[in-house]
């Protein structure tokens, strides 16, 4: 990370310009520098490696998560959401490609009707993936497609259920109370669903992505974050701020654009990339 | 809010003396923190603190206004200053039809951004066609049709082809239908694809689009700088389009692209719709990024 053996006003200036490029933030940055700075009082150390390696140890430790115990009941429903552009439906594709290698089946929700080309973008994914998609026409009801999916799901004893959702930003009302309408149907017609709430965040975002956490959180209790576009050279650093302010943590990454672009995420992986 | 954040840290320098560097320390470093939190980028805040600290020491503090409102004036001024001017204007042909090549990274709302432009046009009279050079997103085709029809645009399209020459047959086919302006939409892709940015440079290369423009996510965080500089070096575009500006982004990136780059910015979405354009102001965009 820094080559240098003592901590000192320097390293610690880099350090923070390493965080706060990465998308970190000001709050969150200060905070691991704060706990880096007391554990250095309290351990020895005498080489640059050790010194490296509590540093990321430090800023891992934040990012640890346990992993949601999924029922063995089925469907599983996966409900996912996000802002526009995020890469929500690409994800989709992205995971169901990893529950079909499991032997898993899955169906899709194609609940997304306002946007232009969204269900076809979907039925697309589902065909290059030999999966159903449930689809209603362009600008019907969101809540409706919903609706059929979870009883198809149900009947078809499917494995996984996705449902993909028009991208929404966090701060218009209407279509934040359109995402809690979506949940509570959902709620309603299967026993413990959605088992998890996928927030889809791109990589390249930065503080605003906080804001963004705190309104899905309410609307729809996202458990998950998608982290996507970890391809480019965004670090995406934001997700700790959303882990130490939310504590939701990254559980996927998207790192491309095919439907085999994901991998499971790795705290100490990701931090080596912060620091890079 | 800053102002208020600037008064409780100046608070014992009103009405008398002089701004040093050592009694406005303080309030830079407030500055700084609030422009961090609105995503400027790191290396931007500070050269820019390091001209407002060269403004503001040696002024003198007046009685009429307290030493927060003074230094905040300077923020803001500075901030207007390096946020450039307003202007929508866009480069068009001698001889019709002009060419607009719409850039920039995948998901920042460049199929949305090329309807609010066909839109912008017509509404001035000019006769629009969109061409579809997205040949690998899903549905990306059918997305431009959709949007075109909704705004009755003609849209030039070959299906999965080559980009380079589906633009250059898209103007073949404006002269035909007498349109006066070509917008071509183009795949989102990632500065560092090499392959990628060679195809976009080789479409500007054999089209020869007369303004080309990069559209940024108006959410972008600290990576604005690398992809803004990048793709300038690539493709030296005219402007740089802002979407989603229409959440509570502070729109930090709109400092660091212009910053790093020089480039104007020309237009801000402020939603999903074809109407959702605006002109880009720099007196409240700085407003919007002091918070
Ligand atoms: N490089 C890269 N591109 C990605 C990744 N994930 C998604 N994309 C691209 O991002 C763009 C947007 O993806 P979508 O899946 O349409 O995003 P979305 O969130 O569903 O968009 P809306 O429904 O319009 O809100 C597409 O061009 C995708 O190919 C990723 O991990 N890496
Ligand atoms: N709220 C809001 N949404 C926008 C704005 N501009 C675009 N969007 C939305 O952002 C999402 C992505 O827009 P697209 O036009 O598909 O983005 P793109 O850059 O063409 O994506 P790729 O072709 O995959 O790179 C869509 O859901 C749009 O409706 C804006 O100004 N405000
Ligand atoms: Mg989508
Ligand atoms: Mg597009």
């Amino acid at each position: 990370v820094t080559g240098k053996r003592k901590i000192d006003e320097e390293l610690l200036e880099e350090l923070e310009e390493l965080l706060i490029s990465g998308d970190v933030g000001v709050e969150t940055s200060i905070h691991i520098l704060d706990n880096i700075r007391t554990r250095v009082k309290k351990e020895k150390y005498q080489t640059s490696e050790e010194l490296d390696s509590l540093i990321l140890d430090e800023v891992k430790r934040l990012l640890d998560f346990d992993p949601l115990n999924l029922p063995p009941t089925k469907p599983c429903v996966i409900l996912v959401v996000g802002v526009n552009g995020t890469g929500k439906t690409t994800s989709i594709a992205k995971l169901t490609n990893y529950y079909k290698k499991q032997g898993k089946t899955v169906l899709l929700a194609a609940a997304d009707t306002f946007r232009a080309a969204a269900i076809e973008q979907l039925v697309t994914w589902g065909e290059r993936l030999d999966t159903d998609v449930i689809k209603h026409h362009a600008n019907s009801d969101p809540a409706a497609v919903v609706f059929d999916a979870c009883s198809a799901a149900l009947s078809r004893k499917t494995d996984v259920l996705i449902i993909d959702t028009a991208g929404r930003l966090h701060t218009k009302v209407n279509l934040m109370s359109e995402l809690e309408k979506i949940y509570r149907i959902i709620q309603r017609q299967i026993p413990d669903a959605p088992h998890e709430t996928i927030l889809v965040i791109d990589a390249g975002n930065g503080q605003n992505a906080i804001n963004q956490a705190k309104e899905f959180i309410k609307a729809s209790k996202a458990n998950s974050i998608f982290l996507t576009k970890l391809d480019g050279t965004a670090k995406g650093g934001v997700v700790l701020g959303i882990k130490r302010e939310l504590g939701i943590p990254v559980r996927y990454i998207g790192v491309g654009e095919k439907a085999d672009d994901m991998e499971l995420f790795d705290p100490v992986e990701f931090v080596e990339g912060l620091f890079e | 809010d800053l102002t208020g954040k600037l008064e409780s840290v100046l608070r014992n320098l009103r009405g008398y003396g002089k701004l040093t560097e050592k009694n406005i320390a303080e309030s830079l470093k407030e500055i700084r923190k609030a422009l961090l939190e609105a995503d400027v980028n790191y290396k931007v805040v500070k050269d820019f603190i390091q001209s407002v600290q060269d403004r503001s020491v040696g002024e003198n503090v007046l009685k009429s206004v307290t030493p927060g409102q003074m230094i905040v004036k300077i923020v803001n001024d500075e901030l207007i200053k390096l946020l450039g001017t307003s202007t929508t204007q866009l480069k068009s042909a001698g001889i019709p039809p002009s060419i607009i090549m719409i850039t920039g990274l995948q998901g920042s709302g460049k199929t949305t951004f090329c309807a609010k432009l066909a839109s912008f046009l017509q509404s001035r009279g000019r006769k629009p066609l969109l061409a579809a050079l997205d040949v690998y997103r899903p549905a990306a085709i059918q997305q431009l049709r959709v949007l075109g029809e909704s705004l009755k645009v003609p849209v030039y399209d070959e299906g999965i082809g080559d980009p380079v020459k589906i633009g250059f047959n898209a103007v073949s086919d404006a002269r035909r239908k007498l349109c006066d302006t070509v917008i071509l939409d183009t795949a989102g892709r990632l500065h560092i694809d090499e392959q990628m940015m060679r195809e976009l440079v080789n479409v500007k290369n054999r089209v020869r689009p007369h303004e080309i423009l990069f559209v940024a996510d108006g959410m972008t965080g600290q990576d604005a700088v690398n992809t803004a500089k990048e793709f300038a070096e690539k493709l030296d575009y005219d402007g740089v389009v802002l979407t989603k500006m229409d959440g509570d982004t502070r729109g930090g990136a709109a400092l660091s692209i212009r910053a790093v780059t020089g480039k104007p910015i020309k237009f801000i979405g402020t939603g999903e719709k074809a109407d959702a354009i605006e002109q880009f102001h720099p007196d409240r965009m700085a407003s919007r990024i002091l918070g």
